[in-house]
């Protein structure tokens, strides 16, 4: 782990007194090191290793009697600021429903997770509605049916031969006629490079102006992470972030460039393939993941 | 590169820096960079341009294999599916399957993930589409026993080619790896009895991390990989996990998928793949 890195790099000096800049120096390389195993991306990581170099050569490391424990505080503490701080909630309307859209990469968990959302608003009390806007996947609108049937939540489909703006407008009148009070909008798997996919997005998004946006990452993303996450947030301003398959082990460096990046919170995390598997997301928990 | 004057730290550091965001890891990087400065005293190379040139070459021995692509014998060819949730095994297989029916072969599929909502019927459509024979049960039943009908149906009606899907798992799920050999030891034994052939293809994700190492190590100890499709390279992710795993594991890599469309596979071309990566 980096703790055990560190603890190391800089137990060498023990005795020694004060640290070197050289000590500083591998310190930090260690922590990029274990930062870019995890996924964080490059400039990210250079930016974030900038940050530590600027309190690792003040007092509270350098004449510190435990200078690798003072980093890892250091490298925890800047972690964290940058993953949590900012409110976790959905964003409720005043006037129902609340339209919640679910955008993002293929395969990255929108469908899974908008069934898990569902269900946590069910048992919150809320009336959900299930909106199926992917007409171009096989089996896609199936696919939201079953998880629907599964909670017993009612799903809107208008089959895969409509508009996903019609879909998502007749969606509103759907729930407005059935007492439900919030949307979940599964949209199709899109690359954020392209560019007619991403129009129809924004033109959802006009269409029905949703409540909340939430883009749905696979925690295993890798240096990409930062492209994807940054342009969906200019095309849209999205709203928070669903990271999923956090039951894998993948560090999940991909959480902290996207924070990063975007400044947008991460809501929620997947952790099962089951409905029941949707999490609120902890700070602290995805830091020392990362620091592995 | 070719715009620099001479070989120095600042063109290692550039590269170390293109090869990271390209996923490429920082362990393989760094042993690639280790071996590029020892060649470069070794081979007295001065020139920018001639150490690109070397190290393309290089890239290129590590990634070539001569399996690019895949061949069919002459017999009943079965190839299983495998890889975590989500990187694209089922438009994988649909891919593979019209590729093949359209040189003539007979082929049929079989829908082995009995598990996730609407799996079975995901692969029915593109079984449709295809005009291809698709092998299935109920939802919920035992993903062995369909691979078991679906050898029997293969050979009974003479298929060159049978591909089993199965349904997505992380590496880290020890008894869903239990249950994958499981049904990988009932395509082997069927196989035995009916002649057949069996390739495993590991489906990974461009868009992975180092993760990607963990999935291939762990897939591969299970039910021994012959093979990795990479895909989603028609994003902006440049897949550079499949150096660090050809280094490690040397598994080859056989197809890349750029698109969701039926056409969009393609054989492996290292040239191809180093070229995009520096780009
Ligand atoms: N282990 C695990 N699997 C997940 C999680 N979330 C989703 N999955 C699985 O990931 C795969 C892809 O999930 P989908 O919901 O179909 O993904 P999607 O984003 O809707 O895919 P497209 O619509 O094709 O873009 C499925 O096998 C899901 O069961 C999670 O948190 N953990
Ligand atoms: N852009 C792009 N999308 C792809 C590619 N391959 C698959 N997809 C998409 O990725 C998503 C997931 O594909 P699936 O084939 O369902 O993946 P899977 O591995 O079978 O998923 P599970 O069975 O849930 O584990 C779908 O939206 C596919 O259309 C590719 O090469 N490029
Ligand atoms: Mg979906
Ligand atoms: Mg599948």
């Amino acid at each position: 782990s980096l703790a055990e890195k560190l603890q190391d790099t800089l137990a060498k000096l023990r005795g020694k007194g004060k640290l070197s800049e050289d000590d500083v120096k591998a310190a930090l390389k260690e922590v990029k090191m274990a930062l870019l195993e995890a996924d964080v991306n490059y400039k990210i990581v250079k930016d974030f290793v900038k940050k530590i170099e600027e309190r690792a050569v003040g007092k509270e490391v350098m004449e510190s009697l435990t200078p690798a424990q003072q980093v890892i505080k250091i490298v925890n503490e800047e972690l964290q600021n940058l993953m949590g701080g900012t409110q976790s909630e959905l964003n409720i309307s005043s006037k129902p429903p609340t339209i919640i859209m679910m955008v993002g990469l293929q395969g990255s968990g929108k469908t899974t997770s908008a069934g898990k959302l569902a269900r946590i608003l069910s048992n919150k009390g809320k009336q959900p509605l299930l909106a199926a806007a992917d007409v171009y996947r096989p089996a896609a609108i199936r696919q939201l049916q079953v998880l629907g049937e599964r909670l017993d939540i009612p799903v809107f489909s208008m089959g895969d031969k409509k508009d996903p703006v019609d879909i998502a407008k007749g969606s509103l009148s759907y729930a407005s006629s059935h007492n439900c009070d919030t949307i979940i909008l599964d949209t199709a798997g899109r690359l954020h490079i392209d560019e007619e996919m991403m129009e129809e997005l924004k033109l959802v998004k006009t269409a029905v102006e949703p409540d909340e946006i939430l883009l749905v990452v696979d925690a295993m993303t890798g240096q990409d992470a930062v492209n994807v996450a940054d342009n969906f947030d200019k095309k849209l301003n999205i709203d928070g972030i669903v990271l999923t398959k956090t039951d894998g082990d993948a560090r999940g460096g991909a959480a902290l460039s996207i924070k990063a990046v975007t400044g947008k919170p991460i809501k929620f995390v997947g952790t099962g393939e089951k409905l029941a598997d949707l999490e609120q997301f902890h700070p602290d928990r995805m830091a020392s993941r990362i620091l592995g | 590169f070719s715009g620099r004057s001479g070989i120095d730290d600042d063109l290692f550091e550039e590269l170390e820096e293109v090869l990271i965001q390209a996923d490429v890891g920082v362990k393989t990087t760094f042993a690639l960079i280790e071996n590029l400065k020892e060649d470069v005293e070794n081979e007295d190379i001065k020139e920018p341009e001639v150490l690109m040139d070397y190290f393309h070459k290089e890239l290129k021995k590590l990634l070539q294999d001569e399996e690019g692509g895949i061949g069919l014998d002459d017999k009943l060819n079965i190839i299983m599916v495998v890889g975590v949730n989500g990187a694209g095994k089922t438009t994988t297989i649909a891919k593979i399957a019209g590729r093949f029916k359209e040189q003539g072969k007979r082929v049929m599929l079989a829908a082995g993930d009995t598990f996730r909502a609407g799996a079975i019927e995901q692969l029915q459509i593109w079984g449709d589409r295809l005009g291809i024979n698709v092998i299935s049960q109920q939802e919920g039943s035992d993903a062995a026993a369909v691979a078991y009908d679906a050898v029997q149906a293969a050979k009974a009606r003479e298929m060159d080619l049978l591909i089993i899907d199965t349904a997505g798992r992380l590496h880290t799920q020890k008894n869903l790896m239990e249950e994958l050999k499981k049904v990988k030891r009932i395509i082997d034994a069927q196989a035995a009895e009916n002649n057949a052939s069996v390739e495993v293809l590991l489906v990974l994700d461009a868009t992975t991390g180092q993760n990607a190492i963990s999935q291939a190590k762990i897939f591969n100890d299970a039910v021994k990989v012959d093979g990795i499709v990479l895909t989603k390279l028609d994003g902006t992710a440049k897949g550079g996990i499949v150096v660090a795993v050809k280094n490690e594991l040397n598994i080859p890599i056989k197809l890349i998928g750029v698109g969701e469309a039926a056409e969009d596979l393609q054989d492996f071309n290292p040239e191809e793949f180093i070229k995009a990566l520096f780009s």
